[in-house]
């Protein structure tokens, strides 16, 4: 494992705990879209179904359940524990937008026409896409907390990490994997606009807010 | 390249 992998995958934990902590403590969902929440439950148990069939490393495994168990942790805060909080109003992008053409692609393009090889494609197709009713969310109230953009930074930073890895394992290793490297690039720029505002506004201490 | 067949990655 090289140095850009590790980084992402600890980036992306940080993510996951950034946000649950957020609502933990504040006993609070707000400004959390609950859509892409639940999508990400969705990518991760698509995901690593192969948990079942054949294990990598003790890492591997343990990264795996804890990513799982936590989107499930904070579905179930937005939906169950704090649903009062949850600001449903403005959590309306339609998810069927994204996940029946992912999941039409997935059967189109995958390397494996197998049902465990389709769910992981799909579940990296979906993943691209996921922060969208989030970004939506964003931009519909036109501000976010300082936590939740720490969130959605540390979220959006991982992927662009994984681009690193991916050009160091195909000058090392010489893999790549084209479907992952795609919808890699694709996740990175839907975050572009996000990762301006946030290095020019909530690194220097403002308010992520989005002109009127 | 069957390396593409099992996914090492998260």
């Amino acid at each position: 494992m090289n140095i850009f992998r590790f980084l992402g995958d600890i980036s992306h934990l940080s993510a996951i705990i950034i946000l649950l902590l957020k609502i933990w403590k504040s006993r609070s969902c707000a400004g959390i879209s609950g859509k892409s929440q639940l999508l990400f439950a969705i990518v991760f148990t698509t995901r690593y179904l192969d948990l079942f069939t054949n294990f990598i490393s003790f890492y591997n495994t343990s990264m795996k359940v804890v990513y799982v168990a936590s989107s499930y942790a904070t579905v179930w805060m937005i939906y169950s524990k704090f649903k009062a909080t949850y600001d449903g109003n403005h959590d309306t992008f339609r998810v069927e937008f994204l996940i029946v053409p992912t999941a039409i692609l997935s059967f189109l393009v995958n390397h494996d026409f197998t049902p465990l090889e389709i769910l992981w494609t799909f579940s990296i197709y979906l993943e691209s896409v996921a922060i969208l009713p989030q970004l939506f969310m964003v931009s519909k109230t036109g501000e976010a907390e300082t936590i939740t953009s720490h969130y959605l930074f540390a979220l959006g930073i991982y992927r662009t990490l994984y681009l690193f890895n991916w050009i160091w394992r195909y000058q090392f290793e010489e893999f790549f994997d084209l479907i992952a490297i795609v919808a890699g690039l694709v996740q990175t720029v839907l975050y572009c606009d996000f990762f301006y505002l946030y290095i020019t506004k909530v690194l220097k201490g403002k308010k992520l807010s989005l002109p009127a | 390249q069957d390396q593409q067949f099992y996914h090492d990655e998260l």
